[in-house]
């Protein structure tokens, strides 16, 4: 058998660094985590910062949930448990999320959804 | 994603990485890219970790998720993982969960832990290797001394290949994209063989961040589900990152 060549390759880049052009969009903020300050406070300014890109992941998962499962029963089921499944999660993650979603003002379940995102998605 | 280890003449170590996600969660046709990908670019952050007013690790990573993808510990080590897919996937480990079966790390929070605890290449790759997963998992990690390189690929259980770094043999560099290194990828999502193409010819003597980015800047190795690159150098502590785009004509993946 032959093999199409890949309509999207292209031969090896060189000359990139440092990033410019079409292929950059942009450097990313930096942030300090205090690991002496206790897990609900360690991630208080990121996630008042990033709150409103925060609530639009979120709701895009949701919207992508109810294509699946449009009569929304399992978004709503999943909104009650995954409270709960945070609640479970191992110190100090667990404090650490609730910090998040307090001061990002999102709902506890919908950040647990994000941090367990992983786990679901291999499938 | 695609993960890269390299090793340079002079034994001074190399970490790269593109995370890419957001396959199948909507495509957005006017500006012709995923949705989730675009979402996550202005969540990415650079993270500094400190104890006592000191860095204990730094990371690349996505604002509310405390786990980590890609981090680093100045002057001992590296990490970034890869997706590994698999019928017995993380939703059998989070229904194991659910029912009261807790013995297995959540795979952002192993790789937390270890950035955070780990002292050392063979505790952190120790940890990696033998520690119980509620996800299969690709671990990459690099240490700070010739040789120091590996590729573990996990499943939930147990460690089902361990690829080291090995100059002395002919093996310089390591890099892991999302299959198990002893199949062959996808046809559709072959970035494994491009990106040793443009490795081989980089050449170990010109192994540098510079050149590993040059590597992840090629298509299909960059593509639409690009988020970042992460550019990482142990011995130095160094750690860049920068947000991505894949201009048209670009793989979806």
């Amino acid at each position: 058998a032959v093999l199409a060549k890949d309509p999207y390759g292209e031969d090896c880049r060189y000359q990139q660094y440092p990033p410019t052009g079409a292929t950059f969009r942009g450097s990313v903020p930096d942030y300090i985590i205090n690991l002496d300050l206790p897990p609900r406070e360690r991630w208080v300014q990121l996630a008042h910062e990033k709150k409103d890109e925060l609530k639009t992941i979120v709701e895009h998962i949701k919207k992508v949930m109810i294509v699946f499962f449009p009569s929304g029963k399992l978004l709503h089921l999943l909104e009650s448990k995954m409270a709960w499944l945070g609640s479970t999660l191992p110190y100090p993650f667990n404090e650490e999320i609730e910090g998040i979603a307090h001061a990002a003002e999102v709902g506890l379940g919908d950040i647990v959804v994000f941090n367990v995102f992983y786990e679901i998605f291999t499938v | 994603c695609t993960s890269i280890i390299a090793e340079d003449k002079a034994g001074k170590l190399y970490h790269a990485r593109n995370l890419d996600f957001g396959l199948f969660l909507g495509w957005d046709i006017k500006n012709s890219s995923w949705i989730v990908t675009q979402i996550l670019k202005p969540l990415m952050v650079s993270l500094d970790f400190q104890r006592n007013n000191k860095t204990v690790f730094r990371s690349a990573n996505l604002a509310g998720y405390v786990g980590m993808v890609s981090g680093i510990r100045p002057g001992i080590f590296t990490l970034t993982m890869n997706e590994r897919f698999s019928i017995d996937g993380g939703y059998i480990g989070v229904f194991e969960w659910i029912f009261g079966k807790r013995d297995g790390w959540w795979m952002g929070f192993l790789t937390r832990s270890v950035l955070e605890n780990s002292t050392s290449y063979e505790e952190a790759k120790d940890r990696l290797t033998n520690a119980r997963l509620l996800a299969p998992a690709y671990f990459i990690l690099a240490g700070n001394q010739s040789g120091q390189g590996s590729v573990i690929t996990r499943s939930r259980t147990a460690a089902l290949d361990v690829w080291n770094l090995n100059a002395s043999f002919g093996t310089w560099y390591v890099l892991e994209t999302n299959y198990d290194r002893w199949k062959v990828p996808l046809a559709v999502d072959d970035r494994r063989t491009p990106a040793m193409k443009c490795m081989n010819r980089t050449m170990q003597q010109n192994v540098s961040l510079p050149a590993l980015y040059n590597v992840l800047s090629t298509k299909p190795i960059l593509n639409k589900l690009t988020v970042s690159t992460t550019l990482m150098e142990v011995s130095e502590g160094r750690i860049e990152t920068y947000l991505r785009d894949c201009p048209d004509p670009c793989s979806p993946w």
